[in-house]
């Protein structure tokens, strides 16, 4: 029943109407494929512009948009991008690139979508994206962006997770609407916030469907302008006991390599942490700042070296020359540094960055014998964009690369709009480190603990994982500098047509003093077999059959976007380039090398439709001109435990490798002494 | 459990059973003193195969290692998993391939097959997982061990293996072959006027131990040996008795 308030509202609404709007996702083995439907009615005699306008998690990529308008249907094409500038044509100043915030929103972009829908007549847009789940915080997380700007007779939003292994841990968070992230939830008996009223959860073992289907006076209840807020699903899925080498699921001559591995014990750390100090953190963002800090340091652990420096005009490191080892002494002389922090004067963004590294390479070099199986990082903090000092992106990025020079991993937080965000991602991508960003409004304390949170436990360092190169080719990026609690490494390969009926599977890696080999023969044709059993199971529908090889190119096309931007020879860009674009086709994915041409529908002065006429919508703005002095939008795909810092361009498509040959597991011919004490 | 004694100095090869009580945790290896290393077995029981007589059967269900040297490691090992504790815990599934590497130990396991312990270099172990698909009801998923390499180890090791690594044992024939299960029959036992075969024995420090030739499947049954089988728990072979080599707990590392 629609409430008579609401009715008077509708029936007040120019522009067309929402009559439904349907977000279903399945979620199979971490890959997600959201199909988004919008019915949308124009009652008006007249022709009238309407907006379909939707949420799209940044690391996802579009493969599909059609729209039906007045009956007729409009599907789209993902074409290659015409090359504008070539490598190295120009120099980014680090001026604010105009379209990024506009369609960025943290972790969200706005895919929009203007049409003129015929008078009486009706537009139905179909949007396909997928998405990689990345595992944080030991979970993952599954967002579901519920904005329609009007209230919708029927809305609908599910998800379906079909997972290999047993769910063990699913959560429906309340509604996440920006400044007041729960207090639209539900309260459970216990206090906390629920789920979202009408939220259905079913679930058995591997399986789980939830549906949240709002009526509409439930919605005119909780949301403000038909912005309901994301809709958020976190789970998490059992894991062998133990270093196991992790879930392999072939299908489709194509492997995807989950490894995840628990139970191990924690690396010491060597952390800097770089903070702005400039006069724009003054008030909240450095209270906020500061609550963080306090908070992390009561969870470094006695093992831990760390230092703080600041900067603003002004560079202050806290213990000059040396990282200083957790005790309590140290922990309250740092909180008094800390409290004494007083915002003031412009952003020597350089000037900070070298500070940390030269005081983390100083102290790895001095005492490279004892620490060398710890993990370093700088952990950098800023809120706006480099006034002072080096102030030219290409700069920074230059110093700061030569600074650290690959001994330790930078990982970079921007808080609020003013940020220079592509010159945080950059410095952190090509530092091994990953980049973060902290909207205007949300609480920093708690993001900037909980980015703290994902990166502050290594367990393994160096990892490298190898297939036996006679079964596979083309495998997504296999090296990773650094394994953190509560996250997950993934890596995907392609079969080759004659592979054996064995994948061999070894992972290298160091955890403290320990170097560590983990070995595994994997039958091919038996997980094949268990993978389409468990589909068939879940009864998941044809369009996702065929996940493990679209989650490789999916990866494939992350991986070539980062090398892309990593690399220093033109050659080596244009392959990375190339690389990627004809992934990103063959799979119709949406990305920074691809656009989307989209047929528009014309309506004639009689509001009848004309001869359509191409558009193309660049949905996700492209940088104008990339090289590899410059910064580029491709991003969202970094993983904490980010990328290796040596990793050669070819690796895109290299094959590890053979490792079955070297194995240290053969199993030989036992030749012991007969001294012993075995059976009943 | 069945153990197998290969005795450098003479060539022989040495044989016993010790059934145990379950629950019973047996040193089979200690040089605390000097390598650091102990080796401590803890038994697990299941009933007599239907129809036998015999009594019933025990396993080993964790075996447990401890290196003092230069710091403190202790390793744990069921069939299922190797926990390896040396600074640091670590749990390793016995089902995957895995190999560790620190300064002073080393640790190698096979799939579902065997683990290596390598301790300082010198000293090695290898520990076989035993896992039924369909066991019987006698039958217990359980661990079989093996010293591969006793360099490291002084002269003072002992334990129920560890005792005979440098042992000189010598083999000896005493007349009559009579003995039976918990007698030493000797000649004088049967009277001087009865003339009998000899039967063999083994010459322990002071000890005489009548043994018989058996064969004994080891490694899995993958290779097959023969021995000298001492019957009765391996009553006077071992130094002192069953309940000398039985230990508080996995990790005591008490001396003999």
């Amino acid at each position: 029943r629609i409430a008579r308030q609401v009715k008077t509202l509708l029936t007040k609404e120019i522009k067309p109407h929402i009559q439904e709007l349907s977000v279903q996702t399945t979620i199979i083995s971490r890959y997600a494929f959201t199909a988004v439907s919008c019915s949308m009615l124009n009652r008006h005699s007249a022709a009238t512009q309407g907006v379909f306008q939707f949420h799209i998690p940044t690391a996802a990529y579009i493969s599909n948009f059609t729209m039906i308008v007045g009956g007729r249907v409009f599907p789209s094409q993902v074409k290659a991008k015409e090359k504008k500038m070539k490598k190295g044509g120009g120099e980014n100043s680090g001026k604010k690139n105009k379209n990024t915030p506009e369609q960025s929103e943290g972790e969200m972009e706005v895919f929009r979508m203007e049409v003129t829908i015929p008078g009486r007549n009706r537009a139905v847009f179909l949007l396909t994206y997928e998405e990689l789940l990345q595992r944080r915080l030991g979970h993952y997380e599954h967002v579901t962006s519920v904005r329609p700007m009007q209230l919708v007779s029927r809305l609908s939003v599910g998800v379906t997770v079909v997972e290999h292994s047993r769910i063990t841990y699913l959560e429906v968070l309340p509604l996440r609407n920006g400044k007041t992230p729960s207090s639209k939830g539900n309260v459970k008996a216990d206090g906390k916030a629920g789920p979202p009223a009408s939220t259905v959860v079913r679930q058995n073992d591997t399986f789980c469907k939830i549906t949240f289907t709002p009526n509409i006076a439930q919605q005119a209840k909780i949301a403000t302008n038909g912005m309901l807020g994301e809709f958020v699903v976190h789970y998490d899925v059992e894991r062998e006991t133990g270093t196991g080498i992790g879930d392999i699921q072939v299908l489709d001559g194509h492997f995807v390599h989950y490894f995840a591995p628990k139970d191990l014990p924690v690396v010491p750390k060597n952390v800097v942490f770089v903070i702005d100090t400039s006069a724009s953190m003054v008030g909240t963002k450095i209270r906020q700042t500061k609550e963080a800090l306090f908070t992390i340091m009561r969870e470094l652990r006695p093992n831990d070296h760390f230092n703080f420096v600041t900067f603003s005009n002004r560079i202050r490191v806290w213990q000059p020359g040396k990282l200083v080892p957790v005790t309590p002494n140290n922990i309250r002389d740092a909180k008094k540094f800390i409290y004494m922090i007083s915002p003031t004067g412009g952003t020597d963004i350089n000037g900070g960055i070298q500070a940390g590294s030269a005081l983390l390479s100083d102290y790895l070099s001095s005492k490279e014998e004892s620490h060398h199986n710890s993990v370093s990082l700088i952990i950098f903090l800023t809120d706006g964009r480099p006034t002072v000092g080096a102030v030219q992106s290409p700069v920074i990025i230059g110093n700061t690369k030569t600074a650290v020079q690959e001994k330790f991993c930078l990982f970079t937080i921007g808080m609020g709009d003013d940020v220079d965000y592509r010159l945080l991602e950059r410095m952190s991508l090509e530092n091994c480190g990953t980049m973060r960003r902290i909207p205007e409004d949300a609480d920093a304390s708690v993001m900037l603990k909980g980015f703290y949170d994902e990166i502050g436990t290594p367990l393994l360092s160096d990892i490298r994982v190898e297939y036996s190169e006679d079964a596979v080719e083309y495998i997504t990026q296999n090296l990773f500098t650094n394994y953190f609690n509560g996250s997950e490494l993934i890596v995907a390969g392609k079969l080759t047509n004659h592979s054996p009926d064995s994948l061999h599977v070894q992972v290298t890696a160091s955890n403290s003093e320990r170097s560590i080999v983990l070995e595994k023969d994997v039958s091919i044709h038996e997980r094949e077999q268990e993978t389409e059993r468990r589909l068939a199971e879940a009864e998941v529908g044809a369009n996702v059959n065929g996940y493990v090889e679209r989650l490789w190119g999916y990866l494939s096309v992350k991986d070539g976007l980062k090398g892309r931007l990593r690399s220093q020879m033109s050659a080596e860009w244009e392959n990375y380039t190339q690389h990627a674009t004809n992934l990103s086709l063959t799979y119709n994915f949406l990305t920074p090398l691809t656009q989307m041409i989209v047929e528009k529908p014309q309506v004639l002065a009689n509001g009848s439709l004309a001869q359509t006429q191409k558009e193309a919508e660049a949905t996700e703005a492209p940088p104008p001109a990339e090289s590899s002095n410059q910064l580029s939008k491709d991003d969202n795909s970094q993983t904490p435990q980010s990328l290796h810092r040596n990793q050669h361009p070819k690796s895109i498509s290299a094959v590890s490798k053979a490792t079955s040959g070297g194995s240290k597991f053969t199993k030989k011919p036992v030749t012991l002494s007969k001294t012993s004490a075995d059976g009943d | 459990p069945h153990f197998v004694v290969e005795v450098p100095q003479s060539k022989l090869t040495v044989c016993f059973n010790i059934n145990g009580e379950p629950g019973h945790i047996l040193r089979l290896v200690t040089d605390h003193k000097h390598s650091g290393v102990t080796v401590n077995g803890a038994l697990i029981g299941a009933p007599a195969p239907a129809g036998s007589h015999k009594e019933q059967r025990t396993y080993f269900k964790t075996i447990t290692i401890v290196a003092d040297k230069p710091h403190r490691s202790y390793i744990e090992v069921t069939p299922q998993k190797v926990i390896l504790d040396d600074r640091d815990r670590m749990i390793l599934p016995s089902s995957s391939s895995i190999s560790i590497e620190t300064a002073n130990l080393g640790l190698v396991i096979v799939a579902n097959t065997n683990l290596t312990v390598t301790i300082l270099g010198t000293i090695q172990f290898v520990i076989l997982f035993h896992k039924y698909k369909n066991p019987a009801p006698y039958q217990r998923d359980h661990l079989g061990f093996y010293i591969a390499n006793s360099k490291g180890l002084s002269k003072d090791t002992h334990g129920l293996l560890g005792q005979f690594l440098y042992e000189d044992i010598g083999l000896t024939q005493l007349p009559g072959n009579f003995s039976t299960a918990g007698k030493n029959s000797t000649q004088e036992t049967l009277g001087e006027n009865i003339s009998l075969p000899s039967c063999p024995a083994l010459k322990v420090k002071d000890r005489t131990v009548t043994v018989i030739k058996k064969s004994r499947r080891i490694y899995s049954g993958k290779q097959t040996v023969d021995c000298w089988f001492a019957r009765n728990n391996a009553a006077k072979l071992i130094d002192g008795q069953y309940s000398d080599y039985v230990v508080s707990h996995l990790f005591d590392t008490g001396d003999w």
